[in-house]
């Protein structure tokens, strides 16, 4: 494993951690789009039902677990804590988001590398993720005040995928690795969606204003 | 292992 893909695994596991923060400590999920996390739970079942037809290292395996738990974990207070679900932004979390359901199966049956169950449940997990962020960032845009805690986490979940890229980049370059069209496509069709957001992220940064998107 | 598998990612 190279040291990209080693950090943008750290830095996918690091956004839920500042997410599970705002959530556990602040009691608070205003600004996140349950949409959005609905649909990385359904990417992480259909994606790693490889837990259990194929071993790789017990790194992937504690780790996809994580993700796997942690995703439902988030689903559960924002729809059933008693406090959390109080401060969900329900009437801003508007994106029909099971368009993207069927856009990503209806492309998966189409474009994949295998016609099999496994297979085509993995490339459909690739798509689906792609776009899973879409909900978010429309909700972040109707939101009038981004806490910092929303804006860092969303920020990570980009970069984790930024990072991706780079180890794509190295492991081609340097492990001889072949061309994989269908994860680089889709990450970096994930990646573009996140160009408009890290543009105002890294302004404010930089101007130490508060995070504000334009309508 | 080069080459071969796509699913060692996460």
């Amino acid at each position: 494993m190279n040291l990209f893909r080693l950090l943008g695994d750290m830095t996918h596991l690091l956004s839920i951690v500042v997410l599970l923060l705002k959530i556990r400590t602040v009691k608070s999920c205003a600004g996140i789009s349950l949409k959005t996390q609905e649909l990385y739970v359904i990417v992480f079942l259909t994606r790693y039902l490889d837990l259990f037809t194929k071993y790789y290292s017990v790194y992937n395996t504690a780790m996809k677990l994580v993700f796997l738990g942690t995703s439902i974990g988030i689903v559960w207070y924002m729809r059933y804590h008693k406090v959390v679900k109080q401060t969900y932004s329900k009437d801003e979390d508007t994106f029909k988001h099971y368009f993207l359901i069927l856009l990503s199966i209806i492309l998966a049956l189409l474009i994949h590398r295998a016609f099999d169950v496994i297979e085509v449940l993995w490339t459909f997990s690739l798509y689906l993720e792609a776009v899973a962020i879409l909900p978010q960032l429309v909700l972040l845009q109707k939101s009038r005040n981004i806490d910092t805690l929303t804006g860092d986490y969303v920020f990570l979940l980009g970069a984790y995928r930024a990072l991706y890229i780079l180890n794509w980049v190295y492991r081609f370059l340097m492990e001889n690795h072949k061309f994989r069209w269908i994860p680089w496509i889709s990450g970096l069709v994930q990646t573009a969606l996140y160009a408009d957001f890290f543009y105002y992220y890294i302004k404010s940064w930089k101007n130490r204003e508060k995070l504000k998107l334009p309508a | 292992a080069a080459g071969g598998d796509d699913h060692d990612e996460l």
